[in-house]
């Protein structure tokens, strides 16, 4: 059987919230090592994939697999009767129909209590490939919203270059153009605002900004996000989250011109 | 003219 308990019930809320409107029904892949969650758009553009590791649980115990294939929008209905701060454990057993979510307030006596009913789930499993990337930015979670929000205005597409020179967010739509640049920069007083750039060599990509814009609803799980480039393959977008526990999202490139 | 590729082009089905 499978019972996990969160400290906050947030963690699970933001989560949840950040990738509905990309997938709909998923599997949760439950095992000794956490909870983990893989799912393609349905068009086959875009990938999510989270790891729950299980020491962002306390306690978590799981004795074999489960995979719980789960409605998001039914989840999310659930979650809103959670208040951020609420103790949450999941439970469920072996071979479930269903999914028992616990909401304990730790400041009142107040225990509620929700069952979800599983789906069958026949998901497509994709192999993702260990991949030396060519650049790596790490920068604010807030920075990367605003710009993909701002590009947005006037285009669909952004193109992602990283050079020596830093890395330039520039797009072309009906109205004219625009481009944001950033450089490598350290703030000793906060960290969460660096901006690190990790190149081996000059990479330039086109990328969907709709789904940008929607991986970006993940900025409030961490105050940093990891762009991970190189020509001709999916980038991917990591949020990270205490324990080693992710969020991360992979978006296949846009081609031709 | 940009042409959206999809992801099954670089990941394998497993």
């Amino acid at each position: 059987m499978l019972e996990a308990r969160l400290e906050q019930a947030n963690l699970l809320k933001k989560v949840v919230d950040a990738i509905k409107d990309l997938v709909q029904d998923c599997n949760f892949d439950c095992n000794d090592s956490g909870i983990a969650l893989q799912a393609m758009d349905n068009s086959h553009v875009a990938l999510v994939s989270m790891m729950l590791k299980s020491e962002s649980f306390s306690p978590f115990r799981c004795d074999r697999n489960i995979a719980l294939g789960i409605n998001l929008t039914s989840l999310t209905k659930v979650l809103r009767a959670a208040q951020n701060e609420d103790i949450l454990t999941l439970k469920a057993e072996d071979a479930p129909d269903v999914v028992n979510l616990v909401f304990e307030s730790a400041e009142s006596d107040r225990i509620s209590e929700y069952d979800i009913k599983l789906m069958d789930i026949d998901q497509e499993h994709l192999g993702i490939p260990e991949t030396e990337y060519a650049a790596t930015i790490s920068m604010p979670s807030a920075e990367f919203q605003r710009i993909c929000r701002d590009l947005m205005a006037l285009s669909e597409s952004v193109s992602i270059e990283c050079s020596k020179e830093g890395v330039k967010f520039a797009c072309q739509g009906d109205i004219g153009s625009g481009s944001v640049t950033l450089r490598s920069h350290t703030n000793v007083d906060k960290p969460e605002m660096n901006v690190e750039i990790d190149l081996t060599e000059p990479v330039s990509l086109t990328f969907s900004l709709k789904y940008l814009v929607g991986f970006c609803k993940a900025s409030s799980l961490s105050g940093q996000v990891k762009l991970c480039l190189s020509n001709e393959v999916p980038l991917l977008v990591e949020y990270a989250l205490a324990n080693n526990s992710y969020l991360r999202f992979y978006l296949a490139p846009k081609i031709g011109d | 003219h940009q042409v959206q590729q999809t992801l099954d082009t670089f990941f394998c089905s497993r």
